[in-house]
C-alpha cells in the first residue's frame, strides 16, 4: 500500500504544470524514503529530477510499504489536479501491485471530499545516472529574475551564453536581427535573502544553452522564491527550484557546443 | 557551428 497525503495541493499541480510540456509521461518512483520522478524529454537534452521527501513537513502522513513505480501520462495528472482546490489536502493512493492511482481531494473545512482514479501505464524510460559533483560556479537568484532574463533573451535569439566571473554573471544572446546582454552583480545589499544574488565561483565558466528549454524550465518559478544555476564548463548546466517542505525540483541541460 | 549535444554524452545509462 502507497498512501501520501501533501497538505498542499498546489505544490503538486505546480510540479506538473512545470513539467507536463517538455515531458509527456512520467514515472513516480515511490519508496519509504520519498517519493522521486526522473525524466527526459524526447530529444535527450533536456531531464527532470524531483525530490519529495518523505520526512519533510509537507507531507502529513506518508506510507509505502513496498518500492512502486507509478506510470503517469502527466497531461491527464494535470487536468486531474484542475478538480483540486489550491487550499485542497491532497492523498495520492496506489495498492502494491498497481493499475490505478488515486486522487483524493479533502477541503479545509472537510465539507468536500472529491475522488478521482486514473488508470497507471507502463513506460519504458531510460534513467540515467548523474554523478554527485562540484560545480565550478553556482548562482543563486531570484526565480522571477531568472525567469525575466530567459524571456526577455528569447526575443532575439535561440541560445543564451552564461558568463560567470567573480563580478557576478552576465546573460548575453547574439540574433541575426540583434544582440542583448545582461549583467548581475552580486548584491550584498539587499535586505531580503531572496533577492540577493549570489555567485560562488571556484572556476570562470562561460557556455551556451538553449533558451527554448530554460523558458521551459521558468514554468517552475512560482514553486520557489529562488533557483540555483549550478554550472562547470563543457557540462549540463542544473536548474534546481527548491521546493519548501518537501524538496526539489531539478533541470539538466546539456550545452551547446561548437564544431 | 553550434551542435546541441544530447545528455548521454555526459551521463551514463543506468
Amino acid at each position: 500500500m502507497f498512501e501520501a497525503k501533501m497538505l498542499q495541493s498546489s505544490v503538486l499541480k505546480k510540479i506538473i504544470e512545470s513539467l507536463k510540456d517538455l515531458f509527456a509521461d512520467a514515472n513516480f518512483d515511490c519508496s519509504s524514503s520519498g517519493i522521486t520522478l526522473q525524466d527526459m524529454d524526447s530529444s535527450h537534452v533536456a531531464l527532470c529530477y524531483l525530490k519529495l521527501r518523505s520526512d519533510e513537513e509537507g507531507f502529513e502522513d506518508y506510507r509505502c510499504d513496498r518500492n512502486i513505480t507509478l506510470g503517469v501520462n502527466l497531461g491527464l495528472m494535470s487536468k486531474i489536479l484542475k478538480c483540486a482546490g489550491n487550499d485542497d489536502v491532497v492523498t495520492l493512493r496506489a495498492e502494491d501491485e498497481p493499475n490505478i492511482l488515486t486522487f483524493i481531494f479533502d477541503s479545509k473545512n472537510s465539507e468536500r471530499v472529491s475522488k478521482y482514479d486514473i488508470k497507471l501505464m507502463e513506460i519504458d524510460s531510460e534513467l540515467l545516472g548523474i554523478p554527485d559533483t562540484d560545480y565550478s560556479c553556482v548562482v543563486k537568484m531570484p526565480s522571477h529574475e531568472f525567469q525575466r532574463i530567459c524571456s526577455n533573451l528569447s526575443q532575439l535569439g535561440d541560445s543564451v551564453t552564461i558568463d560567470c566571473h567573480k563580478e557576478g554573471v552576465d546573460f548575453k544572446v547574439a540574433g541575426e536581427q540583434g544582440s542583448g546582454a545582461i549583467k548581475l552583480k552580486q548584491t550584498t545589499s539587499v535586505d531580503k535573502e531572496e533577492d540577493q544574488v549570489t555567485v560562488q565561483l571556484n572556476e570562470p565558466v562561460t557556455q551556451s544553452f538553449a533558451l527554448k528549454f530554460l523558458c521551459a524550465f521558468t514554468k517552475a518559478t512560482s514553486l520557489s522564491d529562488t533557483v540555483n544555476l549550478s554550472l562547470t564548463q563543457d557540462t549540463p548546466v542544473v536548474v534546481e527550484y527548491p521546493i519548501a517542505q518537501h524538496g526539489y525540483l531539478r533541470f539538466y541541460l546539456a550545452p551547446k557546443i561548437e564544431e | 557551428v553550434e551542435m546541441q549535444n544530447q545528455l548521454f554524452a555526459y551521463f551514463t545509462a543506468t
